[in-house]
């Protein structure tokens, strides 16, 4: 473990916690996306299926039982608690987010590091992990004003990834054998989905505007 | 040192 990995983990946590405390304080979703919370889900239960039978550390288990039923719980709350439920916008949230699950899942059975059950589904995690945020950024631009505990997830959510390079980076110089190409190219690609989201946030920080994305 | 499982990320 590594700053970089402890600050990434963190900094991941903190967007959902973020997300649960919008949701919680204002009994409201208007602005986040339910196909990218179900990504997420997906992400997490295809990611983490060795959870019980690959034990790594104390802190490895925790952290994937708190994401796994924290992206449940989010996706309970946006789908089936009444006053959530009524302020989720579903003309808003029109991604086919279907197309990104199948294109992941074949991408997943061609590149993939061993051709086995668990690293294809790794593998298909990794990847819809890189696309997953793309109905939210939609939803964003569509909805035009964000507020800010949504916008400070979505910050959180593309930041803790970009940590996550550093942490290849530093692993790649100091482990002899440390190669992870799946994970850092997907890495790459989803960081870099958020490069004009982060230029809006840094303008609307800079100039202490309401964070608006152009249509 | 074993090689390390290469899941030892989240």
């Amino acid at each position: 473990m590594n700053i970089f990995r402890l600050a990434g983990d963190m900094t991941h946590l903190l967007s959902i916690l973020v997300l649960l405390l919008k949701i919680y304080a204002t009994k409201s979703c208007s602005g986040v996306s339910r196909k990218t919370q179900e990504l997420y889900a997906i992400v997490f239960l295809a990611r983490y299926l060795d959870l019980f039978t690959d034990f790594i550390s104390v802190y490895n288990t925790f952290m994937k039982i708190v994401f796994i039923a924290s992206s449940l719980a989010i996706v309970w709350c946006i789908r089936v608690h009444p006053m959530v439920k009524r302020s989720y916008d579903k003309d808003l949230d029109t991604f086919r987010h279907y197309l990104l699950v199948a294109a992941s899942f074949l991408l997943a059975l061609f590149l993939h590091e061993k051709f086995t059950f668990l690293e294809i589904f790794w593998a298909f995690s990794i990847y819809l992990e890189a696309v997953a945020i793309l109905p939210q950024l939609v939803l964003l631009q569509r909805s035009g004003n964000v507020d800010n505990l949504t916008g400070q997830y979505v910050f959180f959510l593309g930041a803790y990834r970009g940590l996550y390079i550093l942490n290849w980076i530093y692993r790649y110089l100091t482990e002899p054998r440390f190669t992870r190409w799946i994970a850092c190219v997907s890495g790459v690609v989803q960081t870099a989905l958020y490069a004009d989201f982060f230029y809006y946030y840094f303008i609307s920080w800079k100039n202490n505007s309401k964070l608006k994305l152009p249509a | 040192c074993s090689q390390e499982s290469s899941k030892d990320e989240l």
